[in-house]
């Protein structure tokens, strides 16, 4: 079945850094809290005008999305709720 | 039996694992199940080799899938692609070309106690599950762990991070075995395919330099000309390149390492999506995405035959 740990809240943001400042700031920002990069694969991959995909979780939400606020950085949210697109990948209709 | 089997599903590693013992049993004359080693867990490393029997060794394919656990549509694809040979073989000219001339080495899950990980416990878990001495946390990324300018660049020395090298080359059991595999093997593979997700991207080496290879020029076509056979049937668009200038350097890369073992035709698939769904890629578009990668795998797999 499906895996025992829950993900209830947790987000997936798209951020798009256009600038070296905003690629400090994500750099910044995976020392302090935990981050799960999606795409690309870790930090030291960042680099400006590369769409950054990054899982965060759900105590770490407002500070994310303050500190992208504060820095200008242009981004979405990718998945709302983490849980619930898990649940939904099993969408074979025959299942 | 593999006659209720679903492949618009993802299926668990048992499963899978009893899928591939019935697919040998039931096609004795085009599929083969061998073990090329044991996970740091203690499970058998399945391979299938698909191909005509002749008598003689033939030039072969490698195919793997599932290096990252969480990338579950990679694993599924392995499982299509099996499941194509054994029923187009005969009605297909081309994959009855390629099974009765060559072999095609699939290794349906290679991190497979990640793969189980994520079934069980962490759906985002991606590395394997080795134990790290010194610290709490678990795994090494497998593909920063092959000897392809290992840990230089894009990885980590740090045992807690996603991109983890490992302690040395081939650290990890499962990367060694498909190492010494692929080395025992060497003057037969001719092509070497690695199947990840998500960014629709078909990368080859290098990826742990910025350096052109040196078949660079015919590995771009052979990339193009496979992304838009896949781009034909949904239009679904991939980007083809050298990995370290298309999307950034990593180093310690399967696909990088077998290229600089003599393996010309070294091939990165990074199949759906562009990260609506990420790794979470639903079961609706297993069927599309296959249909759509076998293009392009199908293409390279002839053109391999043609220039071999």
């Amino acid at each position: 079945g499906p895996s025992t740990s829950r993900f209830d809240g947790v987000k997936v943001f798209r951020l798009k850094p256009d600038n070296e400042y905003h690629v400090n700031e994500i750099k910044n920002l995976a020392e302090k809290i935990k981050l799960n990069f999606w795409n690309p694969e870790g930090a030291d991959q960042v680099t400006s005008h590369l769409n950054v995909d990054v899982q965060v979780n759900d105590e770490d939400v407002l500070l994310v999305k303050d500190l992208l606020q504060r820095s200008g950085m242009e981004y979405e949210v990718l998945i709302e709720d983490l849980q619930k697109a898990i649940e939904r990948q099993f969408d074979n209709k025959h299942r | 039996s593999t006659a209720g089997y679903s492949y618009e599903k993802y299926n668990s590693w048992e499963k899978i694992s009893e899928w591939a013992e019935s697919m040998a049993t039931e096609n004795p004359t085009l599929v083969t199940k061998t073990q090329i080693g044991q996970t740091f867990e203690g499970r058998h490393m399945v391979l299938l080799k698909l191909g005509k029997n002749t008598g003689f060794a033939k030039p072969a394919i490698f195919m793997d899938c599932g290096i990252h656990a969480r990338e579950w549509i990679s694993p599924a694809f392995c499982q299509w692609f099996v499941k194509e040979a054994v029923t187009s073989y005969g009605s297909d000219p081309a994959m009855t070309s390629l099974l009765n001339n060559m072999d095609v080495f699939v290794l349906p899950v290679f991190n497979i106690d990640g793969y189980v990980y994520t079934w069980t416990r962490d759906r985002m878990w991606r590395k394997t599950r080795s134990k790290n001495s010194g610290t709490t946390c678990v795994g090494t990324d497998p593909n920063r762990n092959f000897d392809a300018g290992w840990c230089t660049v894009g990885a980590s020395k740090q045992p807690c991070s996603e991109t983890y090298c490992g302690s040395r080359v081939e650290s990890e059991i499962e990367v060694k075995a498909v190492a010494d595999f692929i080395r025992k093997n060497r003057s037969i593979i001719k092509a070497y395919l690695t199947i990840h997700s998500y960014s629709q991207l078909l990368l080859f080496p290098y990826s742990y330099t910025t350096d052109l290879a040196a078949h660079h020029s015919e590995l771009l076509d052979i990339a193009r000309s496979a992304s838009n056979a896949l781009y034909s049937l949904y239009g679904t668009r991939y980007t083809s390149g050298p990995g370290a200038v298309t999307i950034y350097p990593a180093a310690g890369g399967s696909d990088d390492w077998a290229y600089d073992l003599g393996i010309k035709y070294s091939f990165t698939f990074e199949l759906r999506d562009e990260g609506r769904f990420g790794f979470l890629l639903p079961e609706s578009q297993i069927k599309p995405t296959c249909e759509e990668t076998m293009l392009a795998v199908k293409y390279i797999a002839t053109y391999v035959q043609e220039h071999n």
